[in-house]
């Protein structure tokens, strides 16, 4: 009976871990469900959507600031998510202020003009702070229910490039009157690498909620387990796709069921 | 880290003799959970496990070392020689040009390692061309133009839409004046029937010298599922590992080596033109065991 006890603990774990929820978080869930006395999917299945569902996601209002390492889908985040805002009767203004990326401008501004979104781009080469402060001082982005902004994708290993996004926020926050929100763009493919990037992140411009992408391969994602227990970092988003629609607001339940499919 | 959580495990003392069965199960417990956090694929951490217990298992302790320090040498060994053992470099065509095709997911890095690639050919006495087979996503022909132009690296980009034809025109038009061409292609999904099987006629249209999976270093689990696929598909030749800048352990180099047998020949340390350097298998061990 033991040794059947033991296989499904490792058929658990193998899920888990496939999955990228981590070895650390791995190990605590499932030394949580045997303590509780039952060791099996259902519970698992409880304490993952619990665990999930722990922390709320911010509402989005005013400037958000889209941040994160490179190439997770920040600039296609920013046009997906002022599209199904606009969709959901909201104004939107998006702000590019990725002025280091060769072409950066260009891919923003025709995903703008494809989805019919105002926008102000910074130029290749300008101050990103200095295109932040003006496009929120212009009377776009006073009149617009969210201002949307898109920045320069950097690893948080880079201490210049973090200390520049610093800067970003920072004038974000004092040329607003009002609350400003700052989301982390994750890769959904990320391992345990991501509790670095986000603790990292977090010291530096305090994201309040992540947007996981590249959902729609075979990745699971199963890291945001990992951050949401050790960090109590929440989840808003999940790209599904690179087409404007593909963009869909978390749920835990259906999240959990894929993990554990 | 690892050599200091061996040296916990298993003592500090210098043994005379052979590493006891409990020392090894004590020690291959540690590097097991090493291996995952560094993101190493599960299947291929029990895999790796196994051919290292039965190594371990009576192995001669070195009497200068203690048995942690034994554990860590036989660890990196075997995972340096899992890793290819040393640098291999690029293949170049016998005669005529030399094509290089980079392929993977979205967001990877193979738009700017075309042009590292480019530059790192250039270097070695080559005349490069670098083109954008990328007609799908917004500004993505420009990204590469702009950025070959900032590295002082020739770009064509066909115009037109069908991928193929254009792919057959950059080829040909790269014969006359140029060595080597580096084909950046769109990121695609190795789920997305539809995208592989263009990829795949791309292959049969240029015949590349090189057929390169452009990977991001970062990757969990997931890596091997990807490699697999692509490889599958005869579109992984080596493989270049991207944003190792970024203090990630790597663990997908093993996975990914593993589960397709192919080469990783470099890495990606930076945004700019000139972070491309050459995969060290003993470096890249080290950085996994963390
Ligand atoms: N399949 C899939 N691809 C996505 C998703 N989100 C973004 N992408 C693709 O990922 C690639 C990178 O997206 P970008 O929006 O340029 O990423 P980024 O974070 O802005 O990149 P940098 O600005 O260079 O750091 C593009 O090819 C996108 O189409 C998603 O949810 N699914
Ligand atoms: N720090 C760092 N950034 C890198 C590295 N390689 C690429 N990048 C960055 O990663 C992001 C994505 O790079 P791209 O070259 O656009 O990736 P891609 O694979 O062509 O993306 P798609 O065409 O959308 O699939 C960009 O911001 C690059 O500057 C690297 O080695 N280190
Ligand atoms: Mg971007
Ligand atoms: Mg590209």
């Amino acid at each position: 009976k033991s040794s059947q006890g033991g296989n499904l603990q490792e058929q658990l774990e193998e899920v888990l871990l496939l999955a990228d929820v981590g070895p650390k978080t791995t190990t605590e869930i499932i030394e949580k469900i045997s303590a509780a006395g039952q060791l099996d999917m259902e519970m698992l299945r409880d304490q993952l959507v619990a665990t999930l569902s722990r922390h709320q996601p911010p509402i989005l209002k005013g400037p958000v600031i889209l941040v994160g390492p490179n190439g997770s889908g920040k600039t296609t985040t920013v046009a997906k998510l002022g599209h199904l805002l606009s969709r959901q009767g909201k104004k939107v203004f998006v702000i590019g202020a990725d002025t280091f990326r060769a072409a950066a401008d260009s891919q923003l501004e025709k995903w703008c003009k494809r989805l019919e979104l105002n926008h102000f781009i910074g130029s290749r080469g300008a101050d990103p702070a200095s295109v932040v402060y003006d496009g929120l001082q212009s009377t776009a982005a006073r009149q617009a229910d969210v201002v949307l902004c898109d920045t320069a994708g950097r690893l948080q290993s880079n201490v210049n490039l973090m200390r520049e996004l610093e800067k970003i926020v920072r004038v974000a926050r004092k040329c607003w009157d009002g609350n400003i929100t700052v989301l982390m763009v994750l890769d959904g493919g990320t391992g345990q690498s991501a509790l670095e990037q986000v603790k990292i992140y977090r010291q530096f411009v305090c994201p309040e909620g992540l947007i996981v992408t590249k959902l729609d391969g075979t990745a699971k994602g199963g890291v945001v387990v990992a951050l949401a227990a050790e960090l109590g970092m929440p989840v808003c988003y999940l790209g599904v796709g690179e087409g404007a629609d593909d963009l869909v607001p978390f749920d835990p339940e259906i999240f959990v069921n894929s993990i554990l499919k | 880290n690892l050599s200091e959580k061996l040296q916990k495990a298993l003592g500090l003392f210098r043994n005379r003799g052979r590493l006891s069965e409990a020392d090894v199960k004590k020690g291959l417990r540690e590097v097991k959970l090493a291996l995952l956090e560094a993101d190493v694929n599960y299947l291929v951490v029990k895999d790796f496990i196994s051919r290292l217990e039965q190594r371990c298992v009576g192995s001669d302790v070195l009497t200068s070392l203690t048995p942690g320090q034994q554990v860590i040498k036989i660890v990196r060994d075997e995972l340096t020689d899992l890793l290819g053992g040393q640098w291999q470099s690029l293949s170049i065509a016998e005669r005529g040009l030399s094509v290089y095709m980079m392929v993977g997911l979205q967001g990877s890095g193979k738009t700017t390692t075309t042009v590292k690639l480019a530059g790192y050919l250039a270097g070695q006495g080559k005349k490069p061309l670098v083109s954008s087979l990328d007609y799908q996503r917004p500004g993505a022909r420009e990204q590469l133009a702009q950025f070959a132009q900032g590295a002082g690296i020739d770009c064509h980009n066909p115009e037109g839409e069908d991928v193929i034809a254009g792919a057959k025109q950059v080829t040909a038009a790269a014969r006359a004046g140029y060595d080597c061409l580096v084909l950046d292609t769109a990121g695609r999904l190795h789920v997305d029937d539809e995208l592989m099987d263009e990829l795949d006629q791309v292959r049969q249209a240029v015949h590349p010298t090189e057929a390169i999976l452009v990977l991001d270093s970062m990757t969990g689990q997931d890596a091997v599922n990807v490699a697999e696929v692509f490889a599958k598909r005869s579109l992984v030749d080596s493989i270049i590992l991207t944003k190792l800048d970024s203090d990630t352990r790597g663990g997908a180099a093993l996975s990914v080596r593993s589960i397709t047998g192919c080469p990783v020949k470099f890495i990606g340390t930076g945004e700019k033109q000139d972070k491309l350097e050459k995969f060290h298998p003993d470096r890249m061990a080290s950085q996994i065991l963390g």
